[in-house]
């Protein structure tokens, strides 16, 4: 009856048989519903991300939100160590995580978590990073395509000259940055999947 | 295609972030 919780915004990767899903889905809630509000805020600074309509907004939230968490808690998947933070800030090995049938998403948020911490980003570069993962989600459902790739386009200017400012020498950074775009998609696709089969037990 | 996001009322979440009133408690 004991129930597995790969999230590592739940507090600890397996809960007792005694909690039902319904009490489970609300010590969980009380971080995403959160993360998800700071996902929503952070994307009403980005300048221009408010003059596309609700809806779009809306839209584009709903498809990047995910992508934007990926990269938000990456640190918690350890890649070097092979560990996971749960929320309890307790570290869980790839071995137990293996046992409780954990596997590609997690190897892939490994990876993921790897190539991102290992290009060493300051704040402010992962800040503008994190705007171009949002626009750059799926637009399916979007009404006004063009105000949404003038937003990116926008965004990946500013993050292009950002970096080669800083670092002026390193012409491979930026490219390197960009082919995390994908990566998100695919860890994204992977996660939706895994959403598919979950459910709260009425 | 059914959405995958649904079961975790993200849009609920989304929408009522941008409207800025999360305070009272998701229903």
């Amino acid at each position: 009856g004991a129930k597995v919780l790969a999230c590592p915004l739940n507090a600890c990767p397996v809960s007792g048989a005694e909690r039902t899903s319904q009490e489970i889905w609300e010590s969980f809630s009380q971080c995403f519903t959160p993360a998800v509000k700071e996902v929503v805020e952070f994307a009403k600074g980005i300048p221009g991300f408010q003059e596309l309509s609700q809806q779009d907004q809306v839209m584009l939230l709903k498809s990047g939100t995910f992508q934007v968490l990926m990269v938000r808690f990456c640190t918690l998947f350890n890649a070097k160590e092979r560990t996971v933070t749960f929320l309890n800030g307790q570290t869980y090995p790839l071995s137990t995580l293996r046992v409780l049938g954990m596997g590609s998403l997690l190897d892939a948020m490994f990876e993921f978590s790897e190539k991102l911490g290992s290009l060493g980003l300051e704040p402010d570069e992962m800040a503008l990073f994190m705007a171009v993962v949002l626009v750059s989600a799926d637009r399916s459902g979007i009404s006004d395509m063009q105000a949404v790739e003038q937003l990116q386009e926008g965004l990946i200017r500013a993050l292009r000259s950002l970096i080669s400012r800083r670092r002026p020498d390193d012409s491979a950074l930026f490219p390197k940055l960009l082919l995390r775009l994908p990566d998100l998609r695919t860890l994204n696709n992977m996660h939706s999947d895994k959403l598919l089969a979950f459910r709260i037990d009425p | 295609y059914n959405d995958p996001a649904s079961n975790l009322g993200l849009e609920d979440i989304i929408r009522k972030a941008l409207m800025g009133n999360l305070e009272e408690r998701p229903d």
